[in-house]
């Protein structure tokens, strides 16, 4: 599904250059479920606004089942983020004066062909939101919920248009124990019961031993791939 | 140094209310290593917006070094906010169109008394990014860093005017273990070493292990008050 080819994404900064991803090459298959660990700043939400089409390399190829990325226009990129890919923002990007049933329905109401009636979006936006345990909360405004209710609103957002695809940036860095298991077993459950792709920047270790793999980032590269630590 | 009696927060929204905080009452002394957890939306930021007079309770009294708080005009808030409290949020509020360094000195900019010259305030915030591993992205911006480094921006910016009191709402959730451990080292060592008083709102068993008093919330209510496991 997913082929990166030596990828590099580099800034420059008045003279210096940083190497975010530094030649990365990976293979990831339908329906696995992998981790992304990694210390800060090595490069693991610049590898997942590559993988989610939100930023391009600057140098080396991406191609999504099949596709090259780097020849679709801006329109077909929408369409592949809308359809595909579910992403979960490791600073939530929530529209501040929406509320969070709208902030959840957003990826419904982009879509141009199956689009849903007003009413299923906000079904389907208020079933999105149970799973993550807001109801309660769909009419609040993200500055009305606490940290860790605003980081289940972007993770209701990703899933409730059900893509093939779900890229998830540290989900659980705001949630309590109890929470971060309820959110992880959502995620788990999707590979395996409904065959999606899950990626999922990690920095704890529970969550990354729930997964079938892992893969380590240090300074842009990839160190360490294992599937249930086997390399 | 800090007393909280029947302190109560609440919103109204459209005809019901959240009870934020629902009756709680605290004693911290100066130079305690606290750590405040709880489930998500338990009331964990809204009792630090308080204790760092960002928010005023709906009733109930709070007292900091024996002066109660409501009587204070906003001048005099200001002034306890940007001399006696460094406060770490856990959406970090940086200024997206400043450096870090600008960021990190910022709090000794709204000086008036005792107020460091530019280059002395520039030497401090490049030390304060020192501390925290971030020297060489002094002159970076929020969207130029990854999300551990915003972070530990926030928490530059906490400690660089040496305040008496640290508030410090989940400031290792984008931290991977080894940063983690380096910023918990380093708030941990400011009671033992400063006399500091510093609270840390936490999610995660091993920071809150780390400190002398645990402290829970549940729907707004301390429901554990322990130090050391003994209530
Ligand atoms: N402006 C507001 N209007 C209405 N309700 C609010 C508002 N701000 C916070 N709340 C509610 O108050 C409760 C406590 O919020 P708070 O941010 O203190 O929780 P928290 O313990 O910090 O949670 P987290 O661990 O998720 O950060 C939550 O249920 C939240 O939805
Ligand atoms: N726009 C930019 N300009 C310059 N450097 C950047 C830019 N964006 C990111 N970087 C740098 O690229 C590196 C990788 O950033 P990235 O956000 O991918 O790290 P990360 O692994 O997600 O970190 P964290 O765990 O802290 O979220 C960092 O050193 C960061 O400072
Ligand atoms: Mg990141
Ligand atoms: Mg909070």
């Amino acid at each position: 599904l997913i082929e990166l080819d030596d990828v590099y994404r580099t800034y420059e900064m008045g003279g210096e250059v940083v190497r975010a991803l530094d030649g990365v090459s990976l293979r990831i298959e339908a329906g696995e479920l992998v981790a992304i660990i990694g210390q800060s700043g090595s490069g693991k939400s610049t590898l997942m606004n590559v993988l989610g089409c939100l930023d391009s390399p600057t140098s080396g190829r991406y191609a999504l089942a099949g596709q090259d990325v780097s020849v679709l226009d801006d329109e077909q990129l929408a369409h592949v983020r809308n359809r595909t890919i579910g992403f979960v923002f490791q600073s939530f990007h929530l529209l501040p004066r929406q509320t969070a049933l709208e902030n959840v329905a957003l990826p419904l109401l982009y879509r141009r062909e199956g689009r849903l009636t007003p009413k299923a979006r906000e079904a389907a936006a208020q079933e999105a939101l149970g799973i993550v345990g807001l109801a309660d909360r769909a009419l609040h405004r993200p500055n009305e919920m606490s940290g860790g209710q605003r980081q289940r609103v972007a993770i209701a957002r990703a899933l409730v248009g059900k893509p093939h695809m779900i890229l998830a940036d540290e989900p659980t860095g705001n949630l309590d124990s109890k929470t971060s298991l309820e959110i992880l077993d959502l995620l788990v459950a999707l590979p395996e019961e409904q065959g999606r792709t899950v990626i999922i920047v990690t920095h704890e270790p529970e969550v990354a031993e729930r997964c079938h793999r892992t893969i380590r980032l240090l300074d842009g590269k990839v160190v360490e791939d294992t599937r249930d630590g086997t390399p």
